[in-house]
């Protein structure tokens, strides 16, 4: 499902090189439940930027479904990111015009499939304990339900694959718990593969399988 | 040193009211270190920002050293928040332009003994893991490593109180604890009152008092 070969990424600072990654490589199958941990700056970020086609690394590959992100031009990448990848972002990036019913049923606008369920909007944000919230712009809302807001806007359009980058950071234990309750209920009755990066180890150990990033490289599998 | 009393803050939402807080009470001496626990939504940022006037209560009072806020103009107001109190955002909050030692020794600048120590800004830096990302921008700088800034920022210009909403939100156990391990050094030798609100236990059991929130008001002290 998602191939990573041999992948750095280096950043230009002035005149120095920050090397985010160093000869990454990971194989993840269809529905995968798996973890990315390390510590703060280790390129946990970076490495889901990539996999989501919105970086590029600066050398190796990757694949989604033995597509090579690489040969992919604007519309093949932007019909990637509309129909197979959900991406939540860890600083959330909600549109602040909008409420977080409007921000939930923002992608749903550009499937392929084209039909907007308002029902389908209530339900996720529902599920993630925001129904009385839906009204609320960004500005209107908790750090927390902010992020919420962000989980369920990248599960509506039932994607093949959830990139989650720190997706409880901001949650309490019982909320980021009911979150992660969600994520593995799609995983198992839709199969959506999920990778997510995190810092708390009760969120972790739901994961099958957890990679370890320390500078950049993967340490022990 | 701190003081709240019977504090409500609501928020006007269209045509509800959606009262955030209600009926709060706290008092804080002078150099304690207090947690504010509570889910998601349940008020924590909201009397933070009362407590820091960065807001101001629907009905009720605080006071910071006997001084009711309420009676501070704006100048006052802004001299308070220069010279007394120190702000850790949960969002952050840090100035794009700026790089990192840029944005810590801002606060600096605005202080009344107007003497802006070079080392003092690189030593807080240090402190948080950062001397060798001090030249980054913000957005060049991973998640953990902003919210270290914020740390730092608050820091640097020895306030007398520091307010700090979910300072480890995105940080690993180890990065998290250093940051702990830091304010509670401060809160023993210069004395600075602490008050941060977290979702994490760990956090938490360093605190000397902790006061929960549940649906804006205060439950069993
Ligand atoms: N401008 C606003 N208009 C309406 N409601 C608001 C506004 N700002 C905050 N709220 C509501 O007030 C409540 C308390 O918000 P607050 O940010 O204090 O929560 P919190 O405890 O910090 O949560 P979290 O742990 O998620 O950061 C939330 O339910 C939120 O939706
Ligand atoms: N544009 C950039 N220029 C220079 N360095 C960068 C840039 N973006 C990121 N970095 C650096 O790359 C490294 C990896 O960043 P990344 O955001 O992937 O870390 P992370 O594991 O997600 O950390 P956190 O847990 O704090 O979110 C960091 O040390 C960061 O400072
Ligand atoms: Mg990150
Ligand atoms: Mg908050």
């Amino acid at each position: 499902s998602v191939s990573v070969r041999n992948v750095s990424k280096d950043y230009v600072l002035g005149r120095t090189i920050v090397r985010a990654l160093h000869d990454v490589s990971l194989e993840v199958e269809r529905s995968e439940f798996i973890s990315i941990a390390g510590p703060s700056g280790s390129g946990k970020s970076t490495l889901l930027n990539l996999v989501s086609a919105i970086d590029s690394p600066t050398t190796g590959e990757v694949f989604i479904d033995d597509i090579p992100l690489k040969s992919l031009d604007d519309n093949g990448l932007s019909d990637l990111r509309a129909n197979k990848i959900g991406f939540i972002f860890q600083t959330f990036n909600l549109i602040p015009v909008l409420s977080a019913f409007e921000n939930v049923e923002f992608p749903l606008l550009f499937k392929r499939q084209g039909s907007v369920s308002k029902g389908r909007v209530k339900d996720v944000l529902a599920r993630v304990g925001l129904h009385d919230f839906m009204h609320h712009r960004p500005d209107e809302l908790s750090g927390g339900q902010r992020q919420r807001v962000a989980v369920a806007r990248a599960l509506v359009t039932d994607p093949l694959i959830v990139l989650a980058d720190e997706p409880t950071a901001n949650l309490d234990h019982e909320t980021g718990q009911a979150v992660i309750d969600l994520m593995l209920e799609i995983n198992r009755s839709a199969g959506t593969t999920f990778i997510f990066s995190t810092h708390d180890p009760s969120v972790m150990s739901h994961a099958r399988r957890v990679v370890r990033l320390v500078d950049g490289r993967i340490v022990a599998p």
